[in-house]
């Protein structure tokens, strides 16, 4: 019998000027997501449905950018996308341009183990998901005033914004347009420096 | 972009990574998290789950990476994490997050920060930011 061990993440690039009390609500999320796995495990639960367990608590939670919380488009709208791997038989599932789907990572799960395929998106995605049940949202669920702020911002730089997943409240925000002058090469008619943070 | 990956009393190894992408990106715009090799991977060797620079993660098949040099240099879990971060990034910033069928947990990210958290069975438990 071998042992158990689990880790989780809620996103690289993190705004240096991050308050301590949106630091400590971070840590906090992250604690009980890790308890939530611990327990699981103790439970005898096997990998695929504690790692499925945890990221479907990260995605309901709106802290970080997955599902609730999720960056917006330029449209205003959310499109949210996510990927499963079991490792003995090397099995996989993953999810691209969802839009109503509560928990896209079961989802994903499901394109794994009810579907001859490994990855569906858009429209394919969410007959899919009708098919299999899955609790489905407005695409309003997964908005929240942060991120409209978020993209305000955006729009006015007229980049894409590195994502400092929780925000100041006075959107102390950097873009990439200051930046934006220093490579030649573009992608999508924006230089490719916006394009560097995720 | 959240994610979680695990390793069970079996030395089965899971990885599961979710994501809202880019703020004000286009329409249509597919990122790494939901490629299988990019931002997720899992063999019977680890687990891996990446999150930062979506393109550049892609290049470095950065999953897949750390799963390849420990297969094919021998490298054990955090030397592997270590070595893809280091050498396989091509100037992107990103950070992941690795267990090995061992009962190892590793992270590593070359980026200013990354919300990370992980725990072993042996007891013990660390959550981190910076």
């Amino acid at each position: 019998m071998g042992k158990w061990a689990i880790a989780v993440h809620g996103g690289a690039g993190v705004d240096p000027n991050l308050p301590v009390q949106r630091q400590e609500a971070a840590k906090q999320l992250l604690t009980r997501c890790l308890n939530l796995g611990i327990s699981a495990l103790r439970s005898n639960c096997p990998s695929i449905d504690v790692v499925e367990l945890v990221v479907r608590e990260l995605e309901t939670d709106p802290l970080f950018n997955s599902g609730r919380g999720s960056a917006l488009t330029e449209n205003g709208t959310v499109e949210m996308e996510a990927s499963i791997m079991d490792g003995p038989k090397r099995r996989c599932g993953a999810v691209s341009g969802l839009t109503t789907v509560k928990n896209p990572i079961s989802l994903a799960r499901l394109v794994m183990e009810k579907s001859p395929h490994s990855y569906l998106a858009f429209s394919g995605a969410e007959e899919f998901a009708r098919q299999q049940g899955v609790e489905l949202v407005d695409n309003e669920y997964f908005i929240t005033e942060e991120n409209l702020g978020m993209l305000k911002l955006a729009k006015e730089a007229n980049s894409i914004l590195f994502d400092y997943r929780i925000p100041n409240g006075g959107f102390e925000t950097c873009s990439a347009g200051a930046a934006a002058t220093d490579s030649p090469l573009q992608m999508n008619g924006l230089p490719i420096s916006l394009y560097a943070p995720e | 972009t959240v994610g979680c990956v695990v390793v069970d009393q079996e030395g089965r190894c899971a990885a599961a990574t979710s994501t809202g992408g880019l703020m004000n990106k286009r329409t249509g715009r597919i990122g790494d998290s939901p490629l299988i090799g990019a931002g997720t991977y899992a063999s019977n060797l680890c687990g891996v789950s990446c999150t930062g620079e979506g393109e550049a993660i892609i290049r470095a098949t950065l999953a897949r990476d750390v799963a390849a040099v420990m297969e094919y240099k021998g490298l054990c879990l955090q030397e592997a994490v270590d070595f893809v971060i280091k050498e396989r990034l091509d100037e992107g910033q990103a950070g992941l997050i690795a267990v090995s069928k061992n009962g190892e947990v590793a992270c590593g990210f070359n980026a200013n920060g990354m919300f990370r958290g992980c725990a072993t069975e042996d007891g013990f438990m660390e959550v981190g930011i910076w």
